[in-house]
């Protein structure tokens, strides 16, 4: 079970549909910075249902939409696609991959995707827990964020074992 | 549940004493169970737990387990997590999770900029660890330091333009045993 | 105390748009000082401005001034600051204690690896500043890179024993104006 | 106007008396992680009057009294020494230099020193304000703290330049 790809379009400064594909051994991502790196990360925990635009470092969810740039016009959507590849068959859908995509448009009209169909926020949830992801995505460890575990309370910390168990 | 959590929690506390081992050569950690709502006996050996936890579960008027996390680093005697130092408190965190990780991994970890307090011998020691462990998780390390590029096996090189737009361009590299096994 | 704050306001926005100037070139920035509880009035030109700090302020009862950043780094649109990355929001609050140094200079400055987010280009940029205004204050910097050390003209190095004792030895640097010069 | 010296003794990590001296130019503080640098940066702020024990890392005041390490005794107090110099005359002390001492005993017991004359710790904050050291010390940037400003609200940021004023 592993992440084969993840695909931007319209997601903060990634204006043009640019996919990152993932295959074995460790996955390393370089840049300057204010490159996009960090965009990337919150463009996966986005996909996958983040409800919170702090999270995401936005103010409100319209702010992962890219903005436009020096002689660049906006986007009028934010779109994200990632794919999990499913090798072991945990997931029961019966597919060996798993397509996930968010879409979200100037508007405020959103929608998620599985596998290229429209599904609601919790049909997401239950795919990605059937994976092993769970909703908390500690999996996700944002920029600022690993000493957070050090800060948090001993309640919190049970809950985070609790989710992967 | 309850028998996931008290099983998941086992091998965790025991994987974490592993991990302290190698990223705290000479220290020590554990993970500890505690039960507030038992008030005097969960203080037994727990001399340097803050007394705030019992409060704090009771004013939720729940049972509320908790996990303590306990390390001490190489030569010092054990105390409070807040007086760590920064690298500290990061190695202690990055050894939560890979304790948590050797229990129940998670198909894949991004993990952004977590080596940024770290001396170059501490970033090493966590590498190490994600080169060992990339066999059983795909690991998505996001950095802008050069130590933490050299354990790649695929590089995704970012970069903007003038016009606020960024752009990527991927290198898989030789095999990295391969450049190992010749260094 | 009105009129301090106003001349010490005006002197820090007028450095503001320089040091970023440095920090981030080709980029731009600006302080700007705001007045909630006039409403309509002060979001005329913050159209960025997030509409949370007029009742902020509305809740204390209070009219109360607050000083808004604005920075656009070089190429991109004006933005939220919350949107900037971990190196660029490093370089911003850096470019405001430079801002208000030179406004109004305290005798030292004590700063603990502030180029943690940084690569290595920014920490040289950041550094440049760090030599220039070294005559108008003592500026002493606490880090655990090499590239940083390399600024010094008095290095402390601190090390710690298998005891728990720190040890600290000193060592003043060859002139780094004249080991520049011949470089 | 400059730091002169900084002298630790039975604080956090420095259980015998420590020294540094600061002259002119760039001073940079080296060593790896936790060897003691960070504990220099929390001596001066916890000299100069610090009231809370988390700007210290600590949860109690006493948790800056070195503990004791491998095979070596906890102290039974901790002092440290920030000396001011004074070169335009600011301070109006009438003294070129002025000791600050500050020290805290494990029964709690504590006391602040002007030039080795005990005193209170609103003398020592008046001391500090002629020197254009603010009560808040925004001239000490604690580690993890650099982005504090960035995600402070605009009210905050006019208090600091308030305070520098
Ligand atoms: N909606 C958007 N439209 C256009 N640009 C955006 C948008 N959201 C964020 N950005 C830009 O993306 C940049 C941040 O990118 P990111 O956080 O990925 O950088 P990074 O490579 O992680 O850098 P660092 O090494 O400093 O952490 C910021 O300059 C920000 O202005
Ligand atoms: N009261 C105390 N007695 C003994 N040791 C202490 C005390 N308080 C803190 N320490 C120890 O000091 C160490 C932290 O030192 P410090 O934060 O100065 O490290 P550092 O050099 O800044 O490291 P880093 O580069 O990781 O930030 C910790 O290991 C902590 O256990
Ligand atoms: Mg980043
Ligand atoms: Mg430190």
């Amino acid at each position: 079970m592993h992440l084969r790809s993840i695909t931007l379009k319209g997601f903060k400064s990634f204006p043009t549909r640019t996919r990152l594909e993932f295959g074995h051994g460790v996955s390393v991502i370089v840049g300057p910075n204010g490159s996009g790196k960090s965009n990337i990360t919150d463009a996966v925990l986005w996909a996958l249902g983040e409800q919170s635009p702090l999270a995401v470092r936005g103010q409100s969810m319209r702010d992962v939409i890219f903005a436009g740039g020096h002689g660049v016009q906006g986007a009028r959507a934010a779109e994200v696609e990632v794919v999990i590849e499913d090798g072991e068959g945990r997931l029961d859908a019966g597919f060996s991959e798993v397509s996930i995509v968010r879409r979200l448009e100037r508007d405020g009209e959103g929608e998620y995707r599985l596998n290229g169909a429209r599904c609601r926020l919790v049909e997401v949830i239950e795919v990605l827990s059937d994976s092993g992801l769970g909703k908390e995505m500690h999996s996700v460890v944002s920029q600022g964020k690993v000493e957070q575990i050090v800060l948090s309370r001993p309640r919190e910390r049970r809950l985070l074992i609790e989710e992967a168990a | 549940i309850r028998e996931a959590f008290e099983e998941t929690f086992a091998a965790a506390a025991e994987n974490f004493e592993d991990v302290v081992q190698h990223l705290f050569p000479g220290g020590r950690g554990r993970l500890r169970l505690v039960h507030p709502e038992r008030g005097p006996r969960s203080l037994i050996g727990a001399a340097e737990s803050p007394p705030g936890h019992g409060e704090t579960a009771e004013e939720d008027g729940q049972p509320e387990t908790g996990v303590e996390i306990e390390v001490t680093p190489p030569g010092k005697s054990a105390k409070r997590l807040s007086l760590l130092s920064g690298g500290e408190k990061s190695l202690v965190a990055l050894a939560f999770m890979f304790a948590v990780f050797l229990a129940r991994p998670c198909p894949f970890y991004i993990l952004d900029e977590v080596e940024a307090a770290l001396d170059d011998i501490n970033i090493d020691r966590f590498l190490e660890l994600v080169k060992r462990y990339s066999d059983r998780a795909q690991f998505i390390v996001v950095t802008h330091q050069k130590r933490t590029m050299d354990a790649a096996d695929t590089l995704y090189g970012v970069s903007m333009g003038g016009d606020g737009v960024s752009r990527v361009v991927s290198r898989r590299l030789a095999g990295r045993a391969i450049a190992e096994a010749a260094a």
